[in-house]
């Protein structure tokens, strides 16, 4: 998951 | 309809001018269009129905997978209009294939345009646009899936509501058609991933972080 932490955190941000 | 109108705006290009290699400059700009094409996917992506329901490993898998061909549904689409030969990455960015073939991308400008020519013949509606392009998200055949029965709800969702706009129009065979013309999308996007990811590490053109992280998901 490291790898892909961009997309991981802006899955995440709710907006 | 909640697809048509969760459609974001398209974007324009921002002229790249740091440099005066006016192939690297259409790259360059080109890749800072598709990186913020793909930061609005992503916001796009969660409003789709179903997708949001997914488990978060399962929602990064899709993207990871059909992201490339939910934006090339979108290049497709706005080159259609254009008469002519060229494609339409944006408004302001517009490239032939005198331009394609000087950047590098002669593979994939030739890919555009088959699956161009095919969607134009289909003469394919708004509301067929932005299925489609949620059908390739959905159907990314991304491998594993951790709940492999949600994605398969997920997917169900968009091909009735596909069904139950043909038949308003009282065209059975078309969400067929339409199904069957994702492979070749499947193939089109997978000779840009290759475009892309042969310009950054033979030709050492450099990419922005998030499409990067991308392509390198799919190397």
């Amino acid at each position: 998951k490291e790898k892909h932490k961009i997309l991981h955190r802006l899955l995440q941000n709710s907006t | 309809s909640h697809l048509l109108l969760t459609e974001p705006a398209p974007l324009a290009a921002n002229q790249d001018n740091s440099t005066n290699d006016s192939s690297l400059r259409i790259l360059l700009t080109l890749c800072d269009l598709l990186n913020r094409e793909l930061l609005v996917l992503i916001g796009w992506a969660k409003q789709i129905p179903g997708f949001s329901g997914l488990l978060l490993v399962d929602q990064m898998s899709l993207l990871q997978s059909g992201w490339m061909e939910a934006l090339l549904v979108g290049v497709a689409w706005r080159s259609q209009g254009a008469g002519g030969d060229e494609l339409v990455f944006a408004g302001n960015l517009r490239l032939d294939e005198a331009q394609c073939r000087a950047t590098g991308l002669a593979d994939l400008y030739e890919a555009l345009r088959h699956l161009m020519a095919k969607y134009r013949a289909m003469k394919l509606s708004p509301e067929e646009v932005v299925t489609l392009k949620a059908m390739a998200l959905a159907n990314s055949d991304a491998d594993p899936v951790d709940c492999p029965d949600s994605v398969q709800r997920f997917q169900d969702g968009l091909h009735e509501a596909l069904q139950d706009y043909e038949s308003s129009r009282r065209e059975q065979r078309r969400a067929g058609r339409l199904l069957m013309t994702l492979p070749l999308l499947r193939q089109t996007a997978d000779r840009a991933v290759q475009a892309f990811l042969r310009l950054h590490r033979h030709h050492r053109v450099p990419i922005h972080k998030l499409l990067l992280e991308m392509l390198d998901a799919k190397a």
